[in-house]
């Protein structure tokens, strides 16, 4: 019922192909994964994606359409969408306003709602997993490294989410982390969609700790309890955070509220940052500008 | 489903499984926070 | 829950299971008889005997005796998972995955002990105790490609549905909620005997087909009913039954009035005594 006119790009574990499903002629992505590839079987990327998707159907969800085997190969039918959010950052000739940036930012934010309230941390939130449907709808993808809430005593690997948008918690090597690394994603995501250029590049993982509190100061024992137990926590530099006026002068688009926001995301201490119902809530995106309809989205 | 079948208080659960990780430094460190832990065993006992 | 590819795929009926399992078993009868004809014609020089043989010998088993035999081996898959001392989510996963697939084929067709593996390799995957091959292969003492061989089918059995719902985490927060509804009158340490009881039986419905019939927490409230009638049915009236203003009446005929706090009263769209009737159903195929 699926075909693939044209191959759209190649990963490590998987090629994917534009078709389309001749039984509606709706366009879709088929990803086919090679099952040769894995030495331990299927690969756990692909198994995650499966897993999670199947579970998840939102309007900010990308939509697993189909799964099956063909020709030893495993293939996920999703929904076709074009372009992501890091195309629309990079192209300059393309202008936004604060009601888009709004517009983007709240379907981000009730995507990752529905993936925590279902208790599924994404854990790779970045720019360009986040995908734009020809209607305007962004929707999160590729769940490649998502896993379901740990169970209380279980160990996770701090190694996860693409090193400009991971939390301090992660960076530190923490194993008991929550879904408040997502919501850290979605805080970098928003000042980049400020700023237009990458707000936290680091060069390497230690760069990035650097850069990281050199921009929203050093985390102590008083705003964070336990921080200095981290065994990397002693090697680093000491900076002071920034204050509301500094936050300003930084993004100078954006509201008292929209700064609210960002620092609420952007909270050091995860126990304090604000989880995706208290960011959906805030005042936000209940002040004008109304958040763009996504069928008037650049 | 706009109520929830049950109210979430964690200071009336004596959970003492839950309240040792709490006190342990890379619990602590890590973020760990067990109202999370409680609403989610609480979703799935009521889903 | 209903979202749940779980509640979608693998719920069923009392009836829609066995005539599942009854469809599954004629089918592959039927390809059994062919191929059995197919030997016989095609190997005319058969003496008497071979032929009696073959007729007594090679009879299909039947829905009933597949079924047995699923278990039996079920069992195995659990055992199993205790040698490997795996968590018991990736035990439960596992004998999730064993049991479904052969509700989607019959052990004519593929022996259990190839699936046994297959199951217990990609519970521990899918539920993050990942295991390399290699490894895996060495404490079983199996082949890494028998095992890589039967993975793929197992998914596509499976239809591709890995999330799993366990009783576990109900069983945790009946654990957590009975303490505040009934706050001040249950012994911390008898709920905790309770607890270890319900979780100890929980594992024992994993293997029958209630998990088919009914939801985990469902399951769950059974496995308490059994463990304390009392404390169950009393946690269930003060949780979900008649609502206050019916209550205060009866309390009016000087009963002390319970110090239940008055705010448990959620407006739930949940008839006690339909929650009952069907726990009551669930404990009765449990035991």
């Amino acid at each position: 019922d699926y075909t693939k006119e044209k191959k759209a790009g190649e990963g490590t574990y998987a090629v994917v192909y534009l078709g389309t499903k001749k039984s509606t002629g709706r366009s879709i992505a088929v990803k086919e994964i090679k099952t040769s590839q894995f030495k331990d079987g299927l690969d756990m990327s692909a198994l995650r994606e499966v897993k999670f998707l199947q579970e998840l159907k939102h309007v900010n969800v990308i939509e697993l359409v189909d799964v099956f085997m063909a020709n030893d190969n495993l293939n996920l039918v999703l929904e076709f969408l074009p372009a992501d959010l890091e195309i629309i950052i990079k192209d300059t000739s393309i202008m936004f306003s604060p009601a888009d940036i709004k517009s983007w930012i709240l379907m981000t934010l009730r995507g990752v709602h529905h993936c925590h309230r279902n208790f599924i941390l994404h854990r790779d939130l970045k720019p360009n997993n986040l995908l734009l449907a020809p209607d305007g709808q962004l929707k999160i993808a590729d769940f490649g490294l998502a896993r379901l809430m740990a169970s209380p005593q279980e160990i996770l690997t701090s190694n996860v989410v693409t090193r400009w948008y991971r939390a301090p918690e992660l960076l530190f090597g923490a194993k008991h982390y929550t879904s408040a690394v997502d919501i850290w994603s979605v805080g970098v995501i928003f000042a980049e969609l400020m700023l237009r250029i990458p707000y936290l590049p680091g060069k390497d993982d230690v760069d990035q700790i650097n850069v990281t509190f050199r921009a929203l100061g050093t985390p102590t024992d008083a705003d964070w309890p336990e921080v200095s137990s981290f065994s990397n926590y002693n090697k680093i530099q000491i900076y002071p955070p920034p204050s509301r006026e500094e936050l300003r002068r930084r993004f100078i688009a954006a509201t008292e509220n929209a700064l609210e926001l960002i620092s609420g995301m952007m909270i050091m201490n995860p126990k304090k940052r604000w989880d995706a119902v208290k960011c959906l809530q805030s005042q936000y995106f209940q002040e004008l500008p109304e958040p763009t309809l996504p069928q008037d989205l650049p | 489903d706009l109520h929830k079948r049950y109210e979430l208080v964690e200071n009336e659960y004596n959970d003492s499984f839950i309240r040792d990780l709490q006190k342990k430094k890379e619990y602590i460190a890590s973020g760990f926070r067990a109202d999370f832990i409680y609403d989610r065993m609480l979703t799935e006992a009521f889903m | 829950y209903r979202h749940s590819s779980q509640y979608r795929l693998w719920s069923f009926t009392k009836e829609q299971l066995e005539s599942r399992r009854r469809a599954l078993n004629v089918k592959v009868v039927d390809k059994v008889n062919e191929k059995l004809q197919d030997i016989i014609s095609k190997h005319n020089d058969l003496s008497q005997e071979e032929l009696n043989a073959i007729n007594e010998k090679a009879v299909p088993v039947t829905m009933e005796e597949e079924l047995k035999f699923v278990n039996f081996f079920a069992k195995k898959v659990q055992s199993f998972c205790h040698s490997l001392n795996l968590p018991t989510e990736v035990c439960a996963t596992a004998i999730s995955f064993f049991r479904r697939f052969f509700l989607v084929n019959s052990t004519m067709e593929i022996h259990p002990k190839h699936i046994l593996l297959a199951s217990i390799f990609l519970a521990c995957k899918s539920e993050n105790y990942f295991i390399g091959i290699e490894a895996f292969a060495k404490k079983t003492k199996s082949q890494p490609t028998t095992i890589l061989k039967y993975e793929f089918d197992v998914l596509e059995s499976l239809q591709f549905t890995l999330l799993n719902h366990h009783p576990y985490r109900p069983l945790h927060g009946f654990f957590l909620d009975i303490q505040y509804i009934l706050h001040g009158k249950v012994d911390l340490n008898y709920m905790g005997q309770i607890y270890t009881n319900c979780k100890r039986r929980i594992t024992e419905t994993l293997l029958t087909d209630v998990v088919y019939h009914y939801t985990p927490p469902q399951i769950t409230l059974a496995c308490l009913l059994i463990d304390d009638e009392a404390l169950t049915l009393k946690y269930l009236e003060v949780k979900f039954g008649s609502p206050p203003e019916e209550q205060k009446e009866s309390e009016t005929e000087g009963m002390k009035r319970e110090e239940t706090p008055s705010d448990t009263k959620l407006p739930s769209n949940l008839k006690l005594q339909t929650l009952t009737a069907l726990i009551r159903e669930c404990q009765a195929m449990i035991l």
